[in-house]
């Protein structure tokens, strides 16, 4: 075969290095936004603290973090539908803690229209600290409510979970809350709004420690997938 | 299979990495670092068109019969990938919350001729 000049395969006349560069970095930008359902690359000013991040991932098993801080994933064999896990953080400016006995949590979702989601399987994830006192019952009762959009903290709630915790010593637990989130996307609200209560002596043993920086963020964890075929774009959550 | 140089002008495999950080998009691309976007590219003459990594299909088959017993045919050959494999991802997809996902054949291992 005569080593025609340019393209190989289809003869086109042989780009400008850099112009060629620059062309193959669009097609694989387009590429990756229309296999990851955006229309385009989200805009992130200020993320989660990234202690946080790397808490919910170790947690996730979702890659080894290296030594630098940068994560390297294992790499899954995808599931014959391209399902989702999606992590999300509460919204900590509307978390508010001033009621001591129990810890208030926003999440937002914000659905695509013309899309359903099906939750596969979905977690709270919350830090509990050990009560320190060694003589106490190491156990506690914890109670998660599921808590009216713009209601007052403590009223208008209905209790989805009640679970005893082993808080001998500080950890992290899990609630399952796969059909709340279900049924809260089926219903297409936009704030998901948890109250977790661990009260012991009037103090919360699950609440925030204030700083902005705490690796002990709570998280919720969803395993999800599209429903619909035709509908290209995923949930966005905020 | 073969990758592509700069003499190369058969069906082979261009290797092309793109670094995240180099586009600006490692703001809200957590992991991997970048994406190998590799593509097939390159000529399949006649006596080439079914290997290397044949694009094994009925196709194939029946085209190598044809070839085997010098029948020959209009019908060109193409340069595709034969094996590709998945891209975890961690991404945010807004401020407070992450998406990770496995997005299937989005890396070329290896090219071949149908």
């Amino acid at each position: 075969v005569s080593g025609s000049p340019g393209c190989a395969s289809c003869g086109l006349p042989p780009m400008e290095k850099d112009a060629e560069e620059r062309l193959m970095i669009e097609i694989a930008k387009q590429q990756l936004l229309e296999k990851l359902h955006l229309k385009e690359r989200p805009n992130i000013t200020n993320t989660v603290p990234r202690v946080a991040l790397l808490t919910a991932l170790r947690k996730l098993h979702s890659g080894r973090v290296r030594q630098d801080g940068t994560i390297e994933l294992e790499n899954n064999i995808p599931t014959k539908d391209q399902g989702y896990e999606i992590v999300s953080f509460a919204d900590i400016n509307e978390t508010d803690n001033s009621d001591k006995a129990s810890l208030s949590l926003t999440f937002q979702f914000l659905q695509e229209r013309g899309q359903s989601i099906q939750v596969l399987q979905s977690s709270l994830w919350i830090y509990a600290r050990s009560s320190g006192d060694p003589h106490r019952d190491s156990r506690l009762l914890a109670r998660v409510f599921l808590s009216a959009d713009g209601g007052v903290s403590g009223s208008n709630r209905t209790l989805l979970i009640e679970k005893m915790l082993e808080v001998q010593e500080s950890n992290w637990h899990t609630f399952t809350i796969t059909r709340t989130l279900q049924a809260f996307l089926d219903g297409g609200q936009h704030r998901l709004r948890l109250e977790v209560s661990c009260e012991e002596d009037g103090q919360n043993l699950c609440s925030l420690d204030n700083s902005a920086e705490t690796p002990n963020q709570p998280f919720l964890v969803a395993q999800v997938r599209l429903r619909d075929s035709h509908s290209k774009h995923l949930v966005r959550k905020r | 299979s073969l990758r592509c140089g700069e003499d190369v002008t058969v069906c082979c495999k261009r290797d092309f990495y793109i670094k995240f950080k180099d586009i600006q998009w490692d703001e809200w691309i957590i992991a991997p670092e970048g994406y190998h976007m590799n593509y097939c590219m390159g000529q399949c003459p006649q006596h080439l068109s079914g290997s290397p990594g044949i694009a094994s299909s009925f196709h194939a088959t029946v085209f190598s019969q044809l070839k085997v017993n010098g029948i020959n045919t209009a019908t060109t050959s193409c340069c595709v990938p034969t094996e590709r494999r998945p891209l975890s991802m961690v991404y945010f997809n807004s401020q407070h919350s992450i998406v990770k996902t496995d997005v299937p054949d989005m890396i070329v291992e290896s090219c071949g001729c149908t």
